[in-house]
């Protein structure tokens, strides 16, 4: 089983 | 004010189907230097970016920074009324609740002047830091759009394993498996270019989604590296490009 993570959690915001 | 005159509407028409698939509504940040989207898909998987530089329009005109928020449904609305050939200038007024699109048919017989209105839209702004990619792979865009799509039949993940001989794209589902590998090419159509061997799990209908930008691209380059999203890359010629960033799968 994979899970998808969230393309949030790899950036910061600004 | 702003205002953007590209000599084919066709182009313009390839980065909005580009883009539409994994957007309904996206602002375009308009500046000096040229054009700028940055925006998560729904689900917040998928990130995707389109920058055009200025030089890119044959004419390109803005004095003050804009924001424009589109729909992008109704945009490819509007473009569809113009057909491929004709010459589109893009003109927004400073603070403008609406844009203008004027088409030109080539002999120049022809103009529709079209306005659409602007949303709104919340911005949220992500910083992406420059990445140093352990696998960087050119290939041909069509070739990529391929896999992509042959995966798609066997299951919703697709992984990614790049080594330094080859690039190795499988999916294993209840139908049965399937297993594309590449290797460089003596004529440079894929080329690799490895630091250390990579292996992702990425889900496939988002790759496939950004196989739309097909069109816009002969070739496409692949960044991956351990534990940081995918770089899907389609240059627009030397002016800019479409880049879409995808978040890993990771095992439960």
């Amino acid at each position: 089983q994979s899970k998808q993570t969230s393309i949030a959690s790899f950036f910061t915001k600004v | 004010m702003f205002e953007a005159r590209l000599s084919s509407t066709l182009t313009l028409k390839k980065i909005v189907d580009a883009l539409r698939d994994i957007l309904n509504q996206s602002t375009l940040d308009c500046s000096d230097t040229g054009i700028q989207l940055q925006a998560m898909d729904n689900s917040h998987v998928s990130l995707v970016c389109l920058c055009l530089r200025s030089d890119y329009f044959e004419k390109y005109k803005c004095s003050r920074n804009v924001s424009l928020g589109l729909d992008l449904k109704s945009l490819t609305k509007v473009l569809k009324c113009a057909n491929g050939d004709d010459a589109v200038t893009i003109k927004a007024a400073d603070k403008a609740d609406k844009i203008e699109l004027s088409f030109e048919s080539a002999g120049k017989e022809r103009t529709a002047d079209y306005e659409l209105r602007l949303l709104n839209l919340d911005q949220e702004h992500l910083a992406i830091p420059e990445t140093e990619y352990s696998c960087v792979i050119h290939m041909p865009a069509s070739e990529f759009a391929r896999i992509c799509r042959d995966l798609a039949v066997f299951s919703e993940s697709v992984v990614i394993a790049c080594s330094k001989n080859c690039i190795k794209f499988s999916a294993n589902g209840e139908m049965g498996s399937a297993n594309i590998k590449l290797s460089q090419t003596s004529k440079a159509e894929v080329t690799l270019q490895v630091d250390e061997p990579v292996t992702l799990s990425f889900a496939g209908r988002y790759l496939n989604t950004f196989t739309r930008a097909t069109p816009l691209s002969e070739k496409v380059k692949i960044g991956m590296a351990a534990d940081v999203p995918l770089l899907v890359e389609y240059p627009i010629e030397d002016y800019g490009y479409i880049r879409y960033y995808l978040a890993p799968k990771v095992d439960d």
